[in-house]
């Protein structure tokens, strides 16, 4: 069962699946699993729907779009329990899931997870092979359709950075494209990364400000703040390209401009130490610490509908 | 299956937009088989990168010859990750 589940070690693409397929059969009242595409490699791109209702708006999460940042799903893995067991005894959790259905991609990019358990562990990319290049795979942070192809991105194949030949190429990323668009009703959107430990809103592509700069920078600030108080780790906040760099065709400054107002990027822990080789023993402070966070955003986002 | 042995993460700190510019040349060096885990933009922010065990001379060189501080965050990578795999292991035979 999903109690037993060793959420203080890393686990495979089939082992989290089995947790996904655990959690959904032992709360079908709330839980369920969309396939919402497939993947390069024809894996299924399966998302937890926690629903109390019909027709509700809905929040989002994504977690490990780069493959390498193992940190990233082993927190959704997390995330997704600790939804189940406060929901019905956290009345801020509860109350949000009787006004919002919460929407949560574990392994964003599973071609790329399953690479860096078999062949390398370093893999950020997708792994769709690039025409005319020995060079495989995305960037799939650089394939939406804001500000494609500008700077910040690469048009290499063989680099990290490379935005793909055309926006929403990657099948991972157009799944997720269809899906806000299909839901129509996303109201807050949150994409998590690793490492760096920041906060970050749009834009990436532009140094114009979000036209909601004022409200996400005070959002931002109450979300550090509450991650803070529980291990004082150290996090800053701010746009996308004032706060780490100019980066083009990342996703939260599409979901922005399709209208969710509550757009944010997380960087996880940790600041160089170990950078995508967190140990295991860090997930669930990681977790917790951002799951405060993430309740910050969720209420807020309740509290001031738009 | 790829092996990481002998690389290192060094954590560079640049002390000014001079040797900014030369680690942004320095990632251009594809020969050298960089992985930027944080790329070079500012010198208020941290540049990480895992550096094979064939380049390491010529990194460390590199930043010796033009005065650019770092550290090694991560000695050998290859032990870390077989740390990870042994950890993985470990609990994977554990009854469920």
């Amino acid at each position: 069962s999903t109690d037993d589940f060793v959420y203080t070690t890393y686990h495979d693409l089939n082992s989290i699946n089995s947790f996904i397929d655990m959690l959904v059969a032992e709360n079908s009242n709330l839980v369920s699993k969309i396939v919402i595409g497939q993947s390069y490699e024809n894996r299924p791109l399966n998302v937890l729907k926690f629903s109390t209702g019909a027709n509700r708006p809905g929040i989002w999460f994504d977690t490990g779009i780069h493959s390498r940042e193992w940190v990233t799903q082993a927190s959704g893995i997390w995330f997704a329990k600790k939804i189940v067991t406060d929901y019905g005894r956290d009345p801020v959790l509860t109350d949000i899931l009787s006004n919002y259905d919460i929407f949560l991609e574990i392994v964003t990019n599973p071609d790329g997870f399953a690479y860096t358990h078999s062949n390398d562990r370093m893999w950020r990319k997708t792994r769709k092979p690039n025409s005319g290049s020995s060079c495989v795979g995305v960037d799939p942070n650089r394939n939406w359709d804001a500000g494609f192809g500008g700077a910040g991105s690469s048009s290499n194949p063989c680099t990290e950075t490379y935005r793909g030949p055309s926006a929403h190429s990657e099948p991972e990323v157009k799944a997720i494209v269809d899906f806000v668009k299909s839901h129509g009703k996303l109201k807050a959107f949150v994409s998590i990364h690793n490492y760096s430990q920041m906060l970050l809103y749009p834009y990436g592509y532009t140094s114009t400000p979000a036209k909601d700069q004022a409200e996400l920078h005070e959002l931002a600030r109450k979300a550090v703040t509450a991650l803070q108080s529980l291990y004082s780790t150290r996090y800053t906040y701010g746009s996308i390209i004032t706060t780490i760099y100019q980066a083009s065709g990342g996703t939260i400054d599409w979901t922005y401009n399709q209208g969710i107002k509550y757009s944010y990027t997380f960087e996880l822990r940790d600041t160089g130490r170990y950078g995508f080789l967190l140990p295991a023993d860090q997930i669930v402070p990681t977790a917790e610490e951002t799951w405060l966070a993430l309740m910050a955003i969720m209420e807020h986002t309740r509290n001031n509908p738009y | 299956k790829k092996t990481f042995e002998g690389d290192q993460l060094l954590q560079i700190t640049a002390k000014d937009e001079a040797q900014i510019s030369l680690l942004k040349e320095l990632s251009e060096q594809e020969h050298l088989g960089l992985d930027f885990w944080r790329e070079p933009v500012h010198e208020s922010l941290p540049v990480d990168v895992r550096v094979p065990f064939h380049s390491l001379q010529a990194v460390r060189a590199f930043l010796g010859y033009n005065q650019i501080q770092y550290n090694v965050m991560i000695m050998d990578v290859q032990d870390l990750l077989d740390d990870e795999q042994r950890e993985m292991v470990k609990y994977r035979s554990f009854p469920r």
